[in-house]
């Protein structure tokens, strides 16, 4: 199926934590995620961009992803027990976001499915917190509340069959 | 194949643009890639974590993305003759990078491979620019000079066999 997009999937059961000011040094990011994995906490939408900041001397990075908000609470207190080891600066967390994506085979040097899934946001005015892409999947965090919604004005836009079942799990 | 990695990759033809300070209301990502995809170029590893800052009483966000490195010259000009309409600050442009990543169908809801794959660049002192990852497939940024010992490094790390054939484009 070559479609540019086959499918579409709302998972509005996840938190985002974002870890403001990682020193920008080989390492740090496998620290972090080696601290959650050995708890089995599982994480999805890794995003780092590549902006840096100079904080006292030191170059940094933000590193953000999702979590399953049952695993919230338990991901906080890990990396809180971590911030001298690692130095990072403090936590933002949205504890509710809902995860809308798009995916399809056919997308891979179609120019245009990803501004077809944002003006199909942008035109029920839902506003895009953040976006993570591969080359055959985009996906986008909108406020919880807006999740089901998000997950029609993508299905219609890519005029998606009524026999598509969107599940919450990709 | 329900290895949690399957394939790695590394294309060595890209160039990553960060565009700062966007108007953070619906409808702006949406006009960005839209313009971008008029003129048929192809974006890959869409960035944009939910960081948001107030410049000058508007609420802005970064977005980042990646074109190949032959499209960044037209979508900086692009770019740049947009910036009124949609009323961004600048332009960071990172001309050259590496980007290396790992794909597998079992790495869904397997804690580590993320972990595992970073700290692969961290033993050869490679330091990630940037990060995004799906339930599938991970991918990072690194410096264009590192991009093949980066893709060698996650190659080994996951016991991957001689056999496999790294594609440049995946
Ligand atoms: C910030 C973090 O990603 C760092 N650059 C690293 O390589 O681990
Ligand atoms: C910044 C940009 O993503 C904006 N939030 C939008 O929805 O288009």
């Amino acid at each position: 199926d070559l479609a540019p997009v086959s499918g579409v999937a709302l998972d509005a059961s996840q938190s985002q934590i974002a870890i403001r000011h990682v020193p920008d040094r080989p390492g740090m990011a496998a620290q972090i995620f080696q601290l959650l994995a050995s708890e089995g906490i599982s994480v999805d939408m890794i995003i780092q961009s590549q902006r840096r900041r100079v904080v006292a001397g030191q170059t940094c990075r933000d590193i953000a992803f999702s979590v399953a908000e049952a695993d919230l609470g338990r991901a906080c207190d890990l990396l809180e027990a971590s911030r001298t080891v690692i130095g990072w600066e403090r936590l933002d967390v949205t504890e509710k976001i809902a995860k809308v994506s798009a995916v399809g085979k056919g997308m891979v040097g179609c120019p245009g499915v990803a501004a077809k899934m944002f003006a199909a946001l942008a035109d029920r005015g839902i506003n895009i917190q953040t976006i993570v892409t591969s080359q055959i999947k985009i996906s986008c965090a909108v406020d919880r509340d807006r999740g089901v919604e998000a997950l029609q004005a993508i299905h219609d836009a890519f005029g998606l069959s009524e026999r598509y079942q969107a599940t919450s799990r990709e």
